[in-house]
């Protein structure tokens, strides 16, 4: 579903070169959960980031599909993004001014497009939003925030889903109840998804693990238990 | 160190207002570590931010000594929290436009006072910045901003610091040196700590733990083992 070959991405020049991402060449397969585990630091965020099309690499090629996104200008990327990505950013990104709702509604509201109404219902009850639809992100706690991220990634039903620690700032029972659903969806609905995490209960649900340290993949670990 | 007796707080009104704290009687001793736990949504940052004077109470009464904080205005607020407490936020609130180190520096720089040169350098190489000092928020990290966040609460040495999940973005590693690290504060530098975790491990770091669900105190854990 998406690839990285050789992906180098570097901060700074000389001495202060801080190399994020020092040579990875990794697949994330289609309709598969794969997770990604590394120190703070160690270039998570920096990968999914540019595999999806948000950052540009310093050298190497990333791929959506059969796509190469080097190859693709601003606004080309910004319509791949938007039809066929979804990401929960590891800071929410929530729009302040709109309501927790249409946070969630926002890529289908920008790609003119209609949302399925029970798909959209299934999701907000089991990320439990229902009663929290119509307040702005201010009036939400920190967890209820990470819960509209998440259900706006998982609305659109996107080619490839990119989750950036998705479940940090949940209680286990809700982090349990969104990594399931996560889980059923790449089983039953054929989704893909691509999940950063720091907790080995979380990469438990992936089907493969990915160690990153100092920006390179050092290690994996197929069907993870804990 | 501080308490509130039938802390109350209340968002909205009629049929959709929000009970965050539904009276909350409870105390945080001194140069104790005491853990808060509950589900996403229960009234953690809420209870943290009524006693740390952050927020307001809708009735009911919280202290920071023998200081009641319902008779302080805003002012008075503004300098106890400056000059007695040290507060580690959910979403960090780091200043985009100043250095990680300035951002660290910055309570002691509006108090006026000069840091401790030796805990400072301690400080920041338990969190791992050392290499980083020079960065906007920006250019750090998920994991690195919280370093920050949590380095800016424990320089100035506080009364009181209070955490609100202080490692929930940080690899297992990183988190126990930091949780080590406040826990000898604790036992040799006479530090009172409260700190608001989803983890139990982190939890097990602590004198006592509370347990928050929907506004108020359900049961209390002293000498947590994980
Ligand atoms: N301004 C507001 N208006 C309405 N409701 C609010 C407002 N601020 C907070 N709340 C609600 O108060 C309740 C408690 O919030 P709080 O942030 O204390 O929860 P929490 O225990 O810290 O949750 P989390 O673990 O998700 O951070 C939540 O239901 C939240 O949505
Ligand atoms: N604009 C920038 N300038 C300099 N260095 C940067 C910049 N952006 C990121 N970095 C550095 O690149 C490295 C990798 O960052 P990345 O955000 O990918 O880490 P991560 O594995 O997601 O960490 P965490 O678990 O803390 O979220 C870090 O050392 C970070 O400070
Ligand atoms: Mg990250
Ligand atoms: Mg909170």
């Amino acid at each position: 579903a998406a690839r990285a070959v050789d992906a180098v991405k570097t901060y700074g020049e000389g001495d202060a070169a801080v190399h994020a991402l020092a040579g990875v060449t990794v697949e994330f397969p289609t309709n598969r959960f794969t997770a990604i585990m590394g120190p703070s630091g160690s270039g998570k965020s920096t990968l999914m980031q540019c595999v999806a099309g948000l950052d540009r690499l310093s050298s190497g090629l990333a791929y959506i599909g059969d796509t190469e996104l080097g190859g693709l200008n601003k606004t080309q990327l910004t319509l791949l993004r938007r039809d066929r990505l979804g990401f929960i950013f590891q800071q929410y990104n929530l729009i302040p001014t709109l309501t927790a709702q249409e946070n969630i509604l926002l890529p289908l509201t920008l790609a003119g497009e209609d949302p399925d109404r029970q798909w959209f219902d299934t999701i907000v009850s089991t990320v439990r939003l229902t009663d929290r639809l119509g307040n702005l992100p201010s009036q939400l706690s920190g967890g209820q925030q990470q819960r509209v991220a998440v259900a706006r990634a998982l609305v659109p039903r996107p080619d490839i889903i990119f989750a950036d620690e998705p479940t940090g700032a949940l209680d286990s029972q809700t982090g349990i109840e969104i990594l399931s659903f996560m889980r059923r969806a790449v089983d039953e609905a054929g989704q893909t998804i691509v999940m950063v995490t720091h907790d080995p209960h979380a990469a438990s649900y992936a089907d493969n693990v990915l160690f990153l340290a100092d920006g390179q993949i050092i290690d994996s670990m197929p069907d993870p238990t804990t």
